[in-house]
């Protein structure tokens, strides 16, 4: 594509077409978009995120990442259109001006670049990372078990074979510590939102432990007006809940980590459908998927720059 | 690139938890390689599963001589692949 405006959102892309989407975004948009790299991946891809922001130094800001599971392709594909969407609306939406005026939005569009690559090259269900297991011929970690959150209880493997393979160590996956580091140096993220598909979800800690979160009326509530907000345009049917009571156990996940860090608003989405294409959800659902989403993420975004914490 | 040709995506409904046990039994049958699209997570939860063709049999037999409830999601993997090939390819084209 010559520019954002002829890029087509209606498709899927593979790695290097979403990374050229990325420099372009950034070439049109230099004073509100910057490309940041965290870090490289276990086969030596940069890992970028994207940062939108209006100014500041280290302001408040939120947290949204896709394609953690790299067979996922709807999450990396909406992720491309939230990214497009928000250098749109900035200045036009009243909502996203003002939630860019006092925070920045931190986009991590391939959280999996090694995985995503792979399912485009060699196996289109391929689910992990890449790295390798020492004394294992199975390939990979799911880095969605990975975090030092209830890292090696139930809800996760001991099997380098297994798809919920948690990894040796936690954050033994490079794609996942380097996200930590990030996280943790920057100290003022808000919100963070960790984007998965299918089933139609919108989760909040816990999924290790059936310990309700400090504050999960708060959350069940902002889950409640956000799903709320998504059925809004399509009538898109969600379910939310606690990760543990609505779907099961999940030791080691992103959303546990970063409530435990003091991310209040910590939330994973599982995007459409519930079960007729799965992961093989047709492109042509694409844009409806990204655009009812959106409505979701900007009811949370919103909810988290009216209640400062 | 990989084939799926033949492979299904099965949606198993256990009506209780020791119909849960019995697909957990299957996750641990490797030979089969299975790979589960949802986990099975309790009684009424849908379970989706992805069975290469050369375990269909086995896995249908499993279940129905357990009773376990279960619908084809997907006939055939392979197929709606070459179709989301397609669409990429005809928008490069384009």
């Amino acid at each position: 594509a010559r520019s954002t405006d002829t890029f087509s959102y209606a498709t899927y892309h593979t790695l290097d077409e979403i990374y050229e989407f990325t420099d372009l975004l950034v070439a049109e948009h230099p004073q509100l978009v910057s490309k940041i790299q965290i870090g490289n991946t276990f086969e030596g891809r940069p890992i970028y995120v994207l940062k939108f922001s209006t100014g500041g130094n280290n302001r408040p800001a939120i947290w949204i990442d896709t394609g953690i599971h790299s067979r996922e392709w709807v999450t990396q594909a909406s992720g491309i259109w939230f990214a497009k969407k928000i250098t749109e609306d900035y200045g036009q939406d009243p909502v996203l001006t003002a939630i860019l005026d006092s925070m920045d939005i931190l986009l991590e569009i391939v959280t999996n670049p090694d995985g995503f690559a792979y399912t485009h090259s060699t196996n289109r269900m391929w689910r992990k990372t890449r790295s390798r297991t020492q004394g294992s011929l199975c390939i990979g970690v799911d880095p969605n078990r990975n975090w030092d959150a209830g890292f090696g209880e139930p809800g996760a493997s001991s099997n380098p074979c297994s798809e919920t393979y948690r990894g040796k160590f936690a954050n033994s996956e490079v794609e996942v510590k380097s996200i930590v580091d990030f996280v943790q140096n920057h100290g003022n993220i808000k919100a963070f939102i960790s984007i998965h598909s299918y089933s139609q979800l919108l989760l909040y800690p816990y999924g290790y432990t059936s310990v309700p979160a400090p504050n999960h009326k708060e959350l069940d509530e902002l889950a409640k007006s956000a799903v709320t907000a998504l059925a809004s345009l399509y009538g898109t049917k969600y379910t939310y809940g606690s990760i543990i009571d609505t779907i099961y156990q999940a030791s080691g996940n992103t959303v546990d980590w970063t409530y435990n860090q003091g991310i209040k608003y910590s939330f994973t989405f599982e995007l459409r459908d519930t079960g007729r294409y799965g992961f093989l959800l047709p492109a042509s659902q694409i844009i409806p998927t990204a655009k009812e989403t959106w409505l979701a993420l900007l009811t949370i975004m919103e909810y988290t720059l009216n209640h400062p914490y | 690139n990989k084939n799926f040709v033949g492979h299904q995506v099965l949606r198993i409904f256990a009506a209780d938890e020791a119909q849960v046990q019995k697909v957990k039994e299957l996750e641990d049958l490797e030979h089969l390689q299975l790979d589960f699209w949802r986990d099975p997570a309790g009684a009424g939860i849908p379970i989706d599963v992805r069975v290469p063709f050369l375990s269909i049999q086995s896995v249908k037999v499993f279940l129905e001589s357990h009773g376990i409830s279960y619908e084809i999601m997907i006939e055939d993997v392979q197929s709606l692949l070459e179709e989301e090939q397609k669409q990429m390819s005809a928008f490069k084209t384009r």
